[in-house]
């Protein structure tokens, strides 16, 4: 009777073994045919990831190029196909960008290459390619790595736009600050929105959703540092650029209410550890137009104080918010022309472009700075639910 | 265990465009 003989996990390799004619069916039911939502919300994060290395690491162990070759090839096209299909779901987009970078770390990890190696167990070490080196292959994973990042950033931009001017201008949450309308009439004030109206609350809450999000699928902390750095970027452009091209937006009040909503969006960051991550200063350019609202208008030294305080905003936005400023009440008095000419007289030296809008296209260039993995290849198990039975583990 | 001695094999790669192209020509001549 043939006897099955459970291997220990010492004596694998960490390598799947497959046939080549397996290789479609491997790329269909682990990228094309996978759903985060579905089974692989059960997953070790990276496991996707991990399996195609492994693959890969047999391919490479029996010598054979072609078989690397058109594996990695296969991966990279059915990726794309993936986020092509589904490049508006943001769960998918997230998932595929951090199973790419993971994918990119193995590669660089067990490379062979000293510089990737320092971390490395030495049961790792001896799970270093054997034959093959693969770095231009590495470039290109680099590279379909930053077209996920870009395209994960434009599916997050089309979430969070429509909450932005409702959310961080529109909806006031302070009580009593903003009881007079810039017409003198007294508003009727509600702390409950309106249905269908976006607030600072959704704008959180949505955040911390793609937070959640990214952290299920072990997304690398600096690379999400980077995500949030470009979320508040946009969150703060939409919101200066509305700003400045409404009256309704340029008083006393909504400076108040811009600087409370940017203190919510502070203790977010704080809460989830990303003050060190750059968001904040994002926002610069926002809080000194919400500061610009606020401070005094009228003297020289009024003037000195305002050019040394509004170092992020360019002179047209300065001038801009100056000329829109409208005052809540009778008692005081619109910005004069005298005094706003005494600003651009002060500024006049200043090398800066002309623009008065910022730029709601602008994608910070992304890093992926290497982080190795402390999991042994030689004790991953595949679950069932990924119908991966063809592979074998070495 | 490999030999240190022997150097590993440099893969040449396409760029992620020509791999693009490669792929949209194959499935172009695909049925």
């Amino acid at each position: 009777h043939p006897v099955n003989i459970p291997r220990r996990e010492k004596d694998f390799q960490g390598m799947l073994e497959y046939k080549k004619e397996d290789e479609l069916k491997l790329v269909k039911n682990l990228i094309l045919e996978l759903k985060p939502r579905g089974v692989a919300v059960n997953l070790i994060p990276g496991l996707p990831a991990y399996i195609l290395f492994m693959c890969l690491r047999h391919a490479d162990y029996v010598n054979d190029d072609q078989k690397v070759r058109t594996l990695l090839t296969s991966t990279i096209n059915s990726i794309k196909k993936i986020l092509k299909k589904r490049g508006d779901d943001f769960e998918t987009v997230s998932f595929w960008l951090s199973n790419t970078c993971r994918f990119l770390h193995c590669l660089k990890q067990y490379s062979g290459d000293e510089a990737f190696m320092k971390h490395n167990t030495s049961r790792q070490n001896e799970h270093c390619l054997s034959n093959f080196d693969l770095a231009e292959y590495r470039q290109v994973i680099s590279d379909l790595a930053i077209q996920i990042y870009q395209q994960l950033i434009k599916c997050m931009e089309n979430i969070l736009h429509p909450m932005i001017v409702s959310g961080m201008l529109e909806h006031e949450t302070i009580q009593g600050v903003s009881g007079v309308k810039p017409t003198g009439l007294r508003k009727r004030t509600s702390s409950i929105a309106d249905e269908g109206t976006y607030t600072l609350d959704s704008i959180l809450r949505q955040l911390s959703a793609f937070h959640s999000t990214m952290c299920q699928h072990g997304t690398d902390p600096e690379l999400i540092k980077q995500v949030v750095k470009q979320q508040f970027y946009i969150i703060g452009a939409v919101t200066l650029n509305n700003l400045l091209l409404r009256k309704d937006m340029c008083s006393w009040s909504k400076g108040m209410q811009i600087r409370y909503n940017v203190s919510q969006l502070e203790e977010w960051l704080r809460d989830k550890g990303l003050m060190t991550c750059g968001a904040k200063e994002t926002l610069e350019p926002l809080i000194q137009a919400a500061q610009l609202l606020q401070v005094k208008k009228k003297t020289d030294e009024d003037a000195e104080a305002i050019c040394s305080m509004c170092q992020a905003l360019t002179t047209a936005q300065i001038v801009k918010v100056l000329n829109l400023y409208t005052p809540v009440n009778e008692f005081e008095e619109r910005v004069s022309v005298a005094f706003i000419r005494t600003i651009q007289t002060r500024l006049r030296d200043r090398c800066e472009s002309p623009q008065l809008l910022m730029d709601t296209k602008m994608i910070y260039p992304v890093t992926f700075p290497f982080n190795p993995s402390c999991l042994a290849l030689e004790t991953i198990q595949i679950p069932s639910s990924l119908q991966l039975g063809f592979l074998t583990r070495v | 265990p490999r030999p240190a001695s022997r150097p590993r094999v440099l893969l040449r790669a396409p760029t992620l465009a020509e791999m693009e192209e490669m792929n949209i020509s194959e499935e172009e001549e695909s049925p």
